[in-house]
């Protein structure tokens, strides 16, 4: 919240789109606009109605360099935007640094993502601290059809205006911390030697020789892939990372997202009966890798590139008592498996499970 | 995976610093004469700030991760104080 709690004393306000970028359509703006609103009437009583000529309470315009408010933009990248908090003549008004490249997606600046950000100042909200929230103030690029308000910034901008008058609060994604207890995960695999754990649109990477987690939005590096990733894995001797939500699957050569991804899981020598894998690892010394459905566990060879035969099988069969999979990976000859906040390390030449540990135990809590 | 930028030459750390904390930390810099101990004190201060709020290692350093941070496209208004 803004030091001295500015906030407009009506909930209608009007905004007015005083001039458009040559980089993107009218009508692209007019729906970035539109919709970055749509972010904050959702969740509070607010409601926002577009003018086109005279005042309006929240003025937007895209400028150069010094535009005469005391913060001049700086270029190409550097600042991007920003906004006055409420308040009569400039309070309210959103500034774009028109040396941007605006763009409707991640190509260039997203003016969605900014412009939601903005108007949070322009309602009365200051940065946030929280790296997933839309109030931090670093940007990072969202594919706009999957953003959800995060709840931090849900709970900032209630504060001010209340709840909406839906019957269904809304509610938002919560930033994963590496030390909550309660942390369970979507996805796990190994990628060069680092560990990474998949929440939500959201990876933490794990170096085995830095002691803190990166968090980092999965966008940042590939921004090809969707959020709620299901399971991963990787097969170190050629270098691929491979990647699985619904029944659809990516490779990832290196760093990059292979072209022409993604594919149908059944490509891999799936039935159509299953429509998504929970989990999956693979043993390099074998060439073997292992993929986890319901109950039920594949046995896929890397080298023949072909489901082996006499699969699915059930996972407690081979595996033991570890109950539904929700994430797996391989290191230093011992497999990992997550199920809910607990993690079971099964040592594949005794065929058993010789440890449980807490799901967070590798964050060095 | 993005790797840390090599390390600024020196010219360009002392600019770039000072420009973000002034931006969004609300560094003042007065010109006047005054020991150099007293300015790179309070320079020091507003570091710690800014890697306070972004959780970086608070040592008041310009250091790889501060240096990254400063350089991330992000939103004019500062981080602290109001904006009006």
């Amino acid at each position: 919240l803004t030091p001295g709690n500015p906030k407009w004393k009506r909930n209608n306000l009007t905004y007015r789109i005083l001039n458009y970028t040559p980089e993107m359509r009218r009508a692209d703006v007019d729906e970035a606009i539109q919709k970055a609103l749509r972010v904050w009437s959702n969740v509070t009583p607010l409601t926002f109605q577009k003018v086109e000529d005279g005042e309006a309470d929240i003025m937007m315009s895209f400028v150069y360099g010094d535009h005469r408010d005391y913060s001049p933009f700086d270029g190409p990248g550097g600042m991007l935007a920003h906004a006055f908090q409420p308040g009569e003549g400039i309070g309210g008004d959103v500034h774009f640094d028109e040396d941007e490249t605006w763009t409707k997606d991640g190509t260039g600046t997203n003016l969605f993502i900014v412009a939601a950000h903005e108007l949070g100042h322009s309602l009365g909200l200051s940065h946030s601290n929280d790296p997933g929230a839309l109030m931090y103030p670093t940007y990072s690029y969202t594919d706009p059809k999957e953003f959800l308000l995060p709840q931090d910034d849900i709970d900032g901008i209630q504060a001010i205006y209340g709840q909406s008058d839906a019957a269904v609060q809304p509610t938002g994604p919560v930033t994963p911390q590496p030390c909550d207890p309660s942390l369970t995960f979507d996805a796990i695999t190994t990628l060069r030697g680092e560990t990474i754990f998949f929440k939500g649109r959201y990876m933490l990477r794990k170096h085995p020789s830095r002691a803190e987690t990166e968090l980092n939005f999965i966008s940042l590096f590939w921004p090809k892939l969707p959020s709620g990733i299901q399971a991963a894995y990787e097969n170190v001797e050629r270098d691929e990372v491979l990647f699985f939500k619904e029944d659809k699957y990516w490779v990832l050569r290196g760093y990059d997202i292979a072209p022409g991804y993604p594919k149908p899981i059944y490509r891999l020598g799936f039935p159509k009966t299953v429509k998504r894998v929970n989990a999956a690892y693979s043993d390099e010394t074998t060439g073997k890798t292992y993929f986890f459905t319901a109950d039920r566990y594949w046995r896929y060879d890397e080298n023949k590139r072909s489901m082996d035969h006499g699969y699915p099988k059930k996972i407690v069969s081979h595996f033991g008592k570890i109950g539904r999979v929700d994430a797996a990976f391989q290191k230093d000859g011992y497999v990992y498996f997550f199920h809910g906040t607990t993690q079971f390390q099964f040592d594949p030449r005794a065929k058993r499970i010789v440890g449980q540990m807490k799901s967070i135990s590798w964050f060095n809590c | 995976f993005p790797v840390a930028p090599e390390a600024e030459d020196e010219r360009k750390t002392p600019k770039l610093v000072e420009s973000y904390l002034q931006n969004f930390y609300d560094l003042q810099i007065d010109h006047q004469p005054r020991l150099r101990s007293t300015g790179e004190n309070h320079l020091s201060a507003k570091l710690k700030e800014m890697q306070e709020f972004f959780g970086l290692q608070v040592n008041g350093k310009p250091d790889l991760d501060t240096l990254e941070m400063m350089q991330k496209p992000r939103c004019g208004v500062p981080d602290i104080g109001q904006y009006a």
